[in-house]
């Protein structure tokens, strides 16, 4: 059987709200060594990558890998059921046809379960080779909300480029143009407002602005997001949830034709 | 012109 409890049982909430609008089905895979997602949207464009892992959990057991299809609209029907401070208890039988959801509130008076239909999901999983960036942008993940939500009333594309002392990110669009520079600030004071470069080689590319807005939805999981990138390949959004796992978002870059 | 490039022109089949 699968059983799985995470104290902290707004993570999860939290997790599938950034990714619902993304995907709309997903199959949640479990083994040994955790929980995980990978799934892409409908038009392959970006790729969502979740990964939470056994030793994140307060209580994990996997005794046989287990893949579970979800819609994740229907997951979120009932994660929004939990309160922000219940723990959530996932279980699911071996072969069985459901996923149930335990909530219990902090002081343990209220406990509720819900029981979802897992589906059979087709999924194609991409094999995503462990690179090395040209450069890794490590900024303040309201910062990065802020910044592509405020282009995106100007343009549909933003170019991201990463130079050693700065990220600067550029649209155009038919009202005009914008342009926002986030300098490299290691600010020892007050490490959430802090912006850290790491780069081999300066990079310029250019992605559709809508699917970052996208992925800014996970910014409550995570007071920084980092970004990386290298010439002609995707963007990576990854967002580190402390102590528990990662989410990150893949997404391809617009090309010259 | 930019066109929008897909993920499984960089990443394969895992």
């Amino acid at each position: 059987m699968f059983e799985a409890r995470l104290q902290q049982g707004a993570l999860l909430k939290k997790v599938v709200e950034a990714i619902k609008d993304l995907i709309e089905d997903a199959n949640f895979d479990c083994n040994n060594s955790g929980f995980s997602l990978q799934a892409m949207d409908s038009s392959h464009v970006s790729l969502v990558a979740l990964s939470l892992r056994a030793d994140g959990f307060e209580h994990y057991r996997c005794d046989r890998n287990v893949s579970m299809g979800m819609k994740l609209a229907n997951l979120s029907k009932i994660l929004k059921c939990a309160g922000n401070d219940d723990a959530i208890t996932m279980k699911s039988e071996d072969n069985g046809d459901t996923i149930t959801f335990m909530f219990e509130s902090q002081n343990q008076e209220r406990l509720s379960e819900f029981d979802l239909k897992l589906m059979d999901i087709d999924s194609e999983h991409l094999g995503i080779p462990e690179a090395e960036y040209d450069a890794t942008v490590k900024l303040p993940s309201s910062e990065f909300q802020r910044i592509v939500k405020d282009l995106a009333s100007i343009g549909d594309t933003v170019e991201i480029s990463v130079t050693k002392d700065a990220v600067k990110f550029g649209t155009n669009g038919d009202i005009g143009s914008a342009n926002v520079m986030c300098r490299q600030n290691k600010s020892v004071d007050k490490p959430e407002e802090s912006t850290e470069i790491d780069i081999t080689e300066p990079v310029a590319l250019t992605f559709a602005l809508r699917y970052l807005n996208s992925f800014a939805k996970a910014t409550p999981l995570s007071s920084h997001v980092v970004l990386k990138l290298s010439k002609d390949l995707p963007i990576v959004v990854e967002y580190h949830i402390e102590n528990v796992g990662r989410l990150s978002f893949f997404l391809a870059p617009k090309v010259e034709e | 012109k930019a066109s929008q490039g897909r993920l499984e022109s960089f990443f394969g089949p895992s």
